[in-house]
């Protein structure tokens, strides 16, 4: 019942600028 | 490829500052878990900068958070 968790964690691709966290809200 | 310092990093922006880290940190973790690198990585990155650092410095240190990262993600994605 609790989608928020679904794209947890973010994934770091080298030569990719980091969002982190900020890539939760769209 | 010199090594990653505390100055070197205040110097950047907040976000550059985890991408710094992040650029360091993924291919010793690829080493250690080549498939779930990223993943490991970007939740690595959640921890304070300077942590991190030390990890960097430490493979001891740095072997414990990851295999700890691992048992999180592993008992995360089995949900």
């Amino acid at each position: 019942s609790n989608g928020s968790s679904i794209s947890w964690p973010p994934e770091f691709h080298p030569g990719v600028p980091w969002k982190g966290l900020q890539n939760i809200d769209p | 490829q010199e090594p990653l310092t505390s100055s070197m990093l205040a110097a950047a922006p907040p976000q550059e500052q985890k991408q710094l880290l992040g650029e360091r940190l993924y291919p010793l973790i690829h080493s250690m878990h080549s498939a779930l690198a990223g993943k490991i990585t970007g939740m690595l990155l959640e921890i304070d900068n300077s942590e991190l650092l030390h990890m960097l410095e430490s493979p001891e240190s740095l072997h414990a958070k990851v295999e700890e990262a691992v048992a999180v993600l592993q008992a995360h994605q089995a949900k």
